[in-house]
Formats: structure tokens, C-alpha cells, sequence
């Protein structure tokens, strides 16, 4: 269970990274 | 949103951000941003921090659309500029009414905003060694006013 509550938020912190990068593409 | 312990670092950047919401959005969005950065590095993996780091990023994607016409949002290069010219105008303010003898409220939060938006310019890459010596000395001196009107004393 551990393992995967883990891997959930790994992805979850990855997707907030996306959303970072994506936000600071310049137009 | 409370914000989480674990980001409380960021409260007065969030802070900031609020208070130019409407005098300037592009310090606002910028204040944000640094949060966003700064908060990531904190802690970006206990619920109620992620929580409220998507809240945050919601906020900034919004902002971002709003404010697609300024140059300043889609050019981070003009963002640096402009929140560098932001953050020196509030310190030449503090600092000369420091060097005037003024010591008041308003001119302590200069010096202590002028720091806030100093830590902010290092979204855009490292501080320059003069961004970094104003800083430490806006920070200071709005530590050192602060106290001496505390206290009573004339600040020298």
C-alpha cells in the first residue's frame, strides 16, 4: 500500500512539475 | 486557503501577491510563481501541501490567460525587468526617507517588500551580487527600524 500511495504522489508531483514547465513556456 | 506548516516560508511572497492583485498583477503573478517554485522545493508530497500547491498553480494558469496581452507575463525577460524596476523603486523610496530621517511604518514595509520582490527575481536565474547586498541590507533595515520604533529608540 505504501508503495503505491507513493507512486501516486510521484505522479502527482510530476504532473505539478508539467503544469510548471508548460507555464513558463514562453509564448 | 490555510497554508500548510511546511510552507509557511512562503506566506509573505503570498502575501504580496495579494496586496498588488490589483495595483500590479504582474508582481502578483510573479510573487505567485516564486511561491509555486519555492513550495515545490519545500514540500510537494503531503496531501494537504499538494493540495494546495494545485490550488496555487490553478491561480497562476488563470492569471496567466488573463494577462496574455502584457509582454511582461509572456516574456520573462521583460517580467525581470519589470519586477527589478518594481523592487528598486520601493527601496530608493525607503531608503530615502531613511537617509531624510522619516521613519514610519510605510517606508519599513518598503524596505521589507523591496526584499520579498529581490528573493522573487530568482525565478528568472542567480540574484547579481548587488540584488543580493540590497536585499540583505532592505531586510535589515526593516528589521532594525521596526525594533527601534518598537522600543522608542531614533533609529541612527
Amino acid at each position: 500500500t505504501s508503495s503505491l500511495s507513493s507512486s501516486v504522489a510521484s505522479t502527482e508531483q510530476d504532473e505539478l512539475s508539467q503544469r510548471l514547465s508548460r507555464l513558463r513556456d514562453q509564448v | 486557503m490555510a497554508l500548510p506548516a511546511p510552507l509557511r516560508s512562503i506566506q509573505h511572497h503570498l502575501r504580496t501577491a495579494n496586496e498588488h492583485e490589483k495595483r500590479d498583477p504582474v508582481v502578483a503573478y510573479y510573487c505567485r510563481l516564486y511561491a509555486m517554485q519555492t513550495g515545490m522545493k519545500l514540500d510537494s508530497k503531503t496531501p494537504e501541501c499538494r493540495k494546495f500547491l494545485v490550488k496555487l498553480m490553478d491561480q497562476l494558469e488563470t492569471m496567466k490567460k488573463e494577462l496574455s496581452d502584457s509582454d511582461s507575463i509572456t516574456q520573462e525577460v521583460v517580467g525581470n525587468a519589470h519586477i527589478e524596476n518594481y523592487a528598486l523603486k520601493m527601496f530608493l523610496y525607503a531608503d530615502n526617507e531613511d537617509r531624510g530621517g522619516r521613519f514610519h511604518k510605510n517606508m519599513i514595509k518598503s524596505f521589507y517588500t523591496a526584499s520579498l520582490l529581490l528573493d522573487v527575481l530568482s525565478v528568472f536565474g542567480e540574484l547579481s551580487e548587488e540584488n543580493i547586498q540590497h536585499r540583505k541590507y532592505a531586510r535589515w533595515k526593516a528589521t532594525y527600524i521596526h525594533n527601534c520604533l518598537k522600543s522608542g529608540e531614533t533609529p541612527q
